[in-house]
């Protein structure tokens, strides 16, 4: 158990740090076990430096949106060690500028190509760069259904009616 | 191997039946708040093996069932079908290891007489059961477990929880 | 102790029911005791049923942001208890939906005439109603520095550009 | 009364000086993930008299001190000044119980030779402590606890806590 534990974490910081590194345009990221030679006595520390920041930063002071860049190559690192033939990730660029939703929404994208991805958004960056557009909305009364004749239009119009009702 | 559609029958905010086709390659879904965007993740979860009725924001499996919005009737019945395409590959194998170009997983949970509920699965409309359904889909590496899906939430998780919690994630894809 | 909370609690409960009311377009929000007898013994349980559901709704059960819209309207009720010359919100619509980011936004605005409303946002919606724009930013050397000349325009175009960039 | 500018010197991410300049009604501050946004936040906090450090996302006050960034000299100390308007009403009175049209509140961490921290507190630039601060903003309404002042994550945090959680922010405004 202590064996496949170890090598499982040697692969997915192996991971990790390429993931990261290409998500946070050559931050620097690293999977620790609190206690090497006893696992199951201690934690998994995950250390994360974004590019132009010091080595110091501990994962509590970073910002909303950094944590959330290296949680994310935490999970891709995680799908690499064991490839599933799809994925489906629920609103996951919540606190993500547009620059970092634009780099998650690639990073799903490029993948798509070995694997079917399917991503829950609010975002219109996320939209543009979906292949496929999925509309679900609920009448009013309670019910929810499926939008037919949806497309990358009407994906991007539906944010953007709202946005022109909201100005 | 990929999910070519999703059909859920009065399932949480689904009235009635609803169809959501799915592609190869990247799909985006979108909607108002409480359009039922993450339902459909939760209807995914449901035929996966979800861990427990919590991970689907229920209290227990009766919270899964239409309980009729504002002003309709409350259903008896949920039901989720994922339909899989699963064509053989060169080598003649399939990924699910089902010898069928379409596989339909079904889970469905019903209310008694006495109102308690019925869990019941079937494998291309034949009676299956929970084991066999994660014995299949592990085989194509399609496990709920290891973040294949992630939920609303799970990645300010991710962030927050001790280190070790998150050596316990670690340990379930070990 | 006891009748002081009580006392609290009625009068947040009085104005819990109004806002979320008008947040939520019609609909009904309850603040509860588990254990009014002994109140320190339980909890407080908040119950909201957005306009078209059903009134058997848990708030387990509810979506993220329609959650997220029942606590920003205890956020506001508990103001209107005591309320202070000024407020900080930060980020708080991470995952609203446009319509949902208007109405919060809308609801500072109009608050502001009566207190100083300071809200960090990254939502082009939040940023159109805002009276005044303040520009935060790093140059890549992990130095935080303020944007001189600094406003609306500037402000939204600083999400545009780079969604522009993104596209 | 209303928050006229933050003055920040040597704050977490923020090297040097800083002015940031408030007016009344609604303004909105934005800006890149990691530029300092919510760092400004935690400024507000640190002088209002945050709960604990933990609040201000560091494990303990040295980490609110400049640590240097990629490639300066890290700080000996960090410092955060609010300047308020302090009119006084038409009843004579004003809102902070300072008898001036301006109020600066600051509070300084500095690192001592064997490397620990001392706060100072001053209130017009002369010297005052926390409990004096507390009791000013008091009358004020200005207290830093009873959701004034929402942190990132809070209105996640108020919908997914337990009952007797909620029921404790309840008694904290009582
Ligand atoms: N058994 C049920 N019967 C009817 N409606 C239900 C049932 N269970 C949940 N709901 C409703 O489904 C809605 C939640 O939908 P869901 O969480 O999918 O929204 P969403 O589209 O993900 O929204 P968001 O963008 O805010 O995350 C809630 O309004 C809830 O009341
Ligand atoms: N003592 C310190 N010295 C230097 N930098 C620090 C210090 N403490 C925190 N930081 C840095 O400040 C940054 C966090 O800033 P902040 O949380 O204000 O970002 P933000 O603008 O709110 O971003 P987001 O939009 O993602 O929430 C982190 O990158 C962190 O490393
Ligand atoms: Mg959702
Ligand atoms: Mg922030």
């Amino acid at each position: 158990r202590k064996t496949r534990l170890l090598a499982t974490l040697k692969e997915v910081n192996k991971n990790f740090k390429i993931v990261y590194n290409r998500l946070s345009n050559g931050g620097r990221g690293e999977l620790f076990l609190e206690n090497p030679d006893e696992p199951f006595k201690g934690g998994l520390d995950m250390w994360a430096q974004p590019r132009g920041k010091s080595n110091k930063s501990r994962l509590q002071g970073l910002s909303g949106g950094e944590k959330s860049m290296a949680s994310l190559s935490l999970i891709f690192a995680i799908q690499d060690h064991d490839p599933s033939p799809f994925y489906y990730f629920d609103e996951v660029d919540q606190n993500l500028d547009v620059p970092n939703s634009k780099l998650i929404a690639t990073e799903c994208r490029n993948r798509s190509e070995a694997a079917q991805f399917i991503m829950v958004t609010l975002r219109k960056v996320s939209l543009e760069l979906a292949d496929h557009h999925i509309g679900i909305t609920h009448g009013g009364d309670g019910c929810s259904r499926r939008i037919v004749d949806f497309n990358r239009e009407r994906a991007i119009e539906l944010g953007a009616e709202a946005e022109k009702e909201a100005a | 191997m990929y999910l070519k559609s999703l059909e859920v029958e009065n399932f949480k905010s689904f009235k009635g039946e609803a169809v959501i086709p799915f592609d190869r390659g990247f799909t985006a879904i979108t909607g108002p708040n409480g359009s039922g965007k993450s339902n459909c993740g939760d209807a995914v979860q449901f035929v996966l093996g979800a861990r427990s009725a919590k991970v689907l924001r229920a209290q227990n499996s009766k919270d899964l069932i239409f309980n009729g919005g504002k002003s309709n009737r409350p259903a008896r019945n949920a039901k989720v079908t994922l339909v899989f395409a699963n064509p053989a590959l060169s080598n003649g194998r399939r990924r699910l290891p089902i010898d069928s170009d379409e596989v339909r997983m079904t889970r469905e949970v019903r209310l008694t007489k006495s109102n308690n509920t019925v869990s019941t699965y079937l494998l291309n409309g034949e009676e299956s059961n929970q084991k066999s359904f994660h014995r299949i889909l592990g085989q194509a590496n399609a496990r709920p477990d290891g973040y294949n899906i992630v939920l609303q939430g799970d990645v300010t998780r991710l962030s927050s929880m001790t280190a070790v919690e998150r050596r316990k994630v670690l340990d379930s894809v070990a």
